[in-house]
């Protein structure tokens, strides 16, 4: 699981059983007393910040997921209960259970002078997700780490702030080995861009007995994460980026080769991907369903685009022919 | 390409939870995506210039504890923060 926090805006990406939504009330209990932060409606008695998304794949074992996080129905109640004028989808067949929910809000009004200045580049938002199952398995035993964890629990005390011996923590350190082998940690071709090495930092983690999960950042704004659950049988991958592939890599790349360098390190069996943009315009539409029409390797069993307001949304879903 | 260095500069790390954490139990897949907007840019946020970043990490840990996540590591930059999770 990964979370990102940047001045305005938050990502919380949880994996398993997590309940991810429970913490809403918390947190905006939370920005009001630390930040001042009022999000409150008051006459709808519910919270109103200018943006929400909500998402996620039909999961594999709904039955074990905890409490309203069983079933779609009950998760979009939560949120409308707690959030002003939300709506919500599912993306692709529903009885095939490979299937993908959103829920999104309507963006908060602002009034004209504010959107006046929004319309600066710096308002440009992508989210670029690729969703893996039926990993290869000679993929996954890169992800798998035989480490041990320690039977005995470490002196108990305050997580320490940066030391010297964080080399020697094993999870990362593996997490960090599994990442060059793989080559993940050159997803996008960064250093080509503009003639400079633009900032990148890593983080990753192998969990025990199996797992993997990293969070790169990319110029110090942008960030990608990678979560992988190799285990025979419903073994599953994701990636989710938000780096905006032609500024980064000065127009030499695009997000169908970023594809093919997430797909050749799983080769799954099946994925889907989802692809948000502000514009329609943007050149990657149009060069993801070019690479649904020509891949050798998959063949693309739906394609969706919906037009969310102010986002545009491509969803294609492939299996391996 | 990512140095050796990345495994040295984190700006939190819990050495006690890398060590000790098992995700036997870790059967799901497909994650849970949550992201908020709470302005629309940077330049919007309000009041004396506070932000999410100010929020002190012990608070995140209570928050994400609703969440049944725990904090593993951090790498922060000048534009925003990273947090690696249990589960």
């Amino acid at each position: 699981s990964s979370m990102f926090i940047y001045p305005h805006r938050m990502t919380l990406k949880t994996c398993g059983t997590t309940t991810t939504l429970f913490c809403l009330p918390r947190l905006f209990e939370i920005l009001h007393e630390l930040l001042g932060w009022d999000f409150r409606n008051e006459e709808e008695g519910k919270f109103e910040p200018f943006k929400v998304f909500y998402s996620r794949r039909a999961f594999m074992f709904p039955s074990k997921q905890k409490s309203i996080h069983r079933n779609w129905g009950d998760e979009v109640d939560y949120l409308n209960a707690f959030f002003c004028s939300g709506k919500s989808y599912v993306v692709g067949r529903f009885d095939d259970r490979k299937h993908w929910n959103l829920y999104v809000t309507d963006t908060k009004e602002q009034d004209e002078q504010v959107a006046a200045v929004e319309e600066s580049p710096a308002v440009e938002d992508e989210t670029f997700e690729i969703l893996m199952t039926g990993l290869d398995p000679e993929c996954t035993e890169q992800f798998v780490s035989h480490r041990q964890v320690s039977a005995e629990p470490q002196p108990l005390g305050q997580p320490q702030e940066r030391t010297n011996d964080d080399a020697d923590d094993d999870g990362h350190l593996l997490g960090y080995s599994m990442t060059r082998k793989t080559g993940l940690d050159n997803v996008y071709n960064t250093a080509s861009a503009n003639s400079r090495d633009a900032e990148f930092h890593h983080d990753a983690f192998a969990f025990s007995p199996c797992g993997y999960s990293s969070n790169m950042i990319v110029d110090n704004h942008y960030y990608y994460t990678l979560h992988v659950t190799p285990e025979k049988g419903w073994s599953y991958a994701s990636f989710e980026s938000n780096v905006p592939v032609s500024e980064i890599s000065n127009d030499r790349q695009d997000n169908v080769d970023v594809l093919r360098k997430v797909l050749n390190v799983f080769r799954p069996r099946e994925f889907c991907l989802t692809f948000f943009a502000k514009s329609a315009g943007n050149k990657n539409f149009d060069s993801l369903q070019q690479f649904a029409s020509k891949s050798r390797l998959y063949e693309k069993k739906e394609r969706i685009i919906y037009d969310l307001e102010d986002y545009q949304l491509l969803y294609i879903r492939f299996e391996r022919k | 390409t990512i140095s050796i260095t990345e495994l040295t500069n984190h700006s939190y790390i819990d050495h006690q939870l890398s060590a000790t954490l098992d995700s036997t139990e870790a059967f799901e897949g497909p994650e849970k995506l949550l992201e908020i907007w709470f302005f629309p840019h940077v330049g919007k946020v309000p009041g004396e210039g506070k932000t999410l970043r100010d929020v002190p990490v012990e608070t995140w840990v209570s928050i994400l504890q609703l969440v049944k996540c725990e904090v593993l590591s951090i790498k922060s930059t000048p534009e925003m923060d990273a947090f690696l999770l249990s589960e």
